[in-house]
């Protein structure tokens, strides 16, 4: 899977 | 969204009111580390910079806003309206050795090389072990009030929650936050010590005492 920074998460 | 992460949020939500509550109704901030107070401020400023920049919902907006504010207000509470309740002569834990490596690590790992998202690894990492000076103290005093636990084990349960939403994204969305995701197992591990006493004593009716 694709690594990402997640910005919805808190 | 999904119910994992949303229960994770509020968890982290209720953690906030039970320590205010606990903190008013005692008029007392005996048992709660402001070390481990002071390092959630850190991470939520530097973490939350991008309220500035980037929208993403008002859910999002709102609970950063909260989680700022809340924990500023705690630390007013420790140090100026109940000050003469908080010990820091019992609060002994040495935070440089979780800012210096915390930082090292952000500037090793992170997702570009910006100020904001070096930030932002830094508030991942520190989180995962910030509550370490709390769970220190608890440890040398060997026994905590009962709300405090409470406390504790919300704010444990918010990480833990987190990981079958990471694992839910995973499947459904297929993407995959390594730092998050690393550090949020490290940050849940920490607490696996207290659950165990918290399962088997406070539950049951008991007081969160320590074996000698």
């Amino acid at each position: 899977a694709p690594t990402a920074h997640v910005k919805d998460e808190l | 969204m999904n119910l994992f992460r949303l229960f994770g949020d509020m968890s982290h939500l209720a953690s906030i009111l039970i320590l205010v509550h606990k903190i008013q109704t005692t008029r007392s901030c005996r048992g709660i580390s402001f070390k481990t107070q002071a390092l959630y401020v850190t991470v939520f400023v530097s973490r939350y910079l991008d309220l500035f920049y980037d929208w993403v919902s008002l859910y999002n907006f709102f609970m950063k806003v909260f989680f700022i504010s809340s924990s500023c207000y705690i630390l007013y509470l420790m140090k100026m309206k109940f000050r003469p309740t908080n010990d820091p002569s019992i609060d002994t834990f040495r935070i440089e050795y979780l800012l210096g490596p915390c930082a090292i690590l952000a500037l090793i790992f992170h997702y570009k090389f910006t100020v904001t998202e070096v930030l932002w690894s830094f508030s991942i990492f520190l989180e995962s072990v910030a509550i370490l000076p709390q769970l220190f103290m608890l440890q040398r005093t060997g026994e905590a009030e009962t709300i405090t636990t409470h406390y504790l084990a919300a704010l444990g349960a918010y990480r833990a929650f987190y990981i079958p939403n990471w694992i839910y994204r995973y499947w459904t969305e297929d993407i995959v936050d390594p730092i998050a995701v690393t550090s949020g197992i490290v940050q849940t591990a920490l607490y696996l010590d207290f659950f165990y006493v918290y399962f088997t004593k406070v539950l049951q009716g008991q007081k969160f005492e320590l074996p000698a």
